[in-house]
């Protein structure tokens, strides 16, 4: 048997929210150490890495592991149903044809449950090995958030600029162009508004807006967000998913022509 | 116009 209970289901909608955009479906990899998931975009150009260990859930059983294939649009949806303050509860038996969500309001006078069918999934798994990377940056989610919105105004892609003097987004287009630069900023009153930027080697990498889009949507499970970069290999935006475990979103470069 | 990458260049499918 499969169970896991999330007290807050808001963890678990905001995390639905931070992937619908850019999976369809995924299998969701169950263990004794917890939830997680691999999935690339449809084009490829993209990947997302979930991880919910199950010392973070208020409870957390899984006598054997079970390889499940959800609907992300689906998932997004019997989430919705969940109120504000709900419990969650995901149940699924060995071998499952298909998994229950259960809310359970705070006062215990109202329990839904949802079903869900489970789907066949034909997966292609990336191995990606622990990679030092030249250049990481951390700074305010809600920032980033921003930068990428205002900058995908300028064109289909943002250029990311790491030096000493700091780190540069740039876009431009047919309409003209628009950088931003963000210098260290440790001082910050709050740890949540700090930008830190660990720079070993500066870099110049250019990455597709509607991407980066997608990965800010992760913004409200976190303050911060991670950006971990090195020359000609894929960018690794990092949330934290609080004491529970993580998403982080590969997205290749673009390249010149 | 630079060209968008496939992930699966840098990665192996495992």
């Amino acid at each position: 048997m499969f169970e896991a209970r999330l007290v807050q289901s808001a963890i678990l909608k905001k995390v639905l929210d931070a992937v619908k955009d850019l999976l369809t479906e995924a299998t969701f990899e169950c263990s004794d150490s917890g939830i997680q998931v691999q999935a690339m975009d449809s084009a490829h150009v993209s990947l997302v890495s979930l991880n919910l260990r199950s010392d973070g859930f208020d409870k957390y059983r899984c006598d054997r592991n079970l390889s499940m294939g959800m609907s992300i649009s689906c998932m997004s949806k019997i989430l919705r149903c969940a109120g504000a303050e709900d419990t969650v509860t995901l149940r699924a038996w060995d071998n499952p044809e298909s998994i229950t969500f259960i809310f359970e309001s705070p006062n215990k006078d109202k329990l839904a449950e949802y079903e869900m069918k489970l789907i066949n999934m034909d997966q292609e798994h990336l191995g990606i090995p622990e990679t030092s990377y030249s250049c990481v940056i951390k700074m305010p989610s809600g920032e980033f958030s921003r930068i990428c919105r205002d900058l995908s105004q300028f064109g289909e892609s943002i250029t990311f600029a790491c030096s000493k003097e700091g780190i540069k987004f740039s876009a431009s287009g047919d309409y003209g162009s628009a950088n931003i630069k963000l210098v260290q900023n440790t001082d910050a009153d709050k740890e949540e508004e700090a930008v830190v930027i660990d720079m070993q080697e500066p870099l110049k990498l250019t990455f597709a807006c509607r991407y980066l889009n997608c990965f800010v949507k992760a913004g409200p499970l976190c303050n911060q967000v991670q950006l971990s970069m090195s020359d000609d290999v894929p960018l690794v935006c990092e949330y934290k998913i609080g004491d529970i475990g993580h998403i982080k979103y590969y997205l290749a470069p673009k390249i010149d022509d | 116009t630079p060209i968008q990458n496939d992930l699966r260049e840098f990665y192996a499918l495992v």
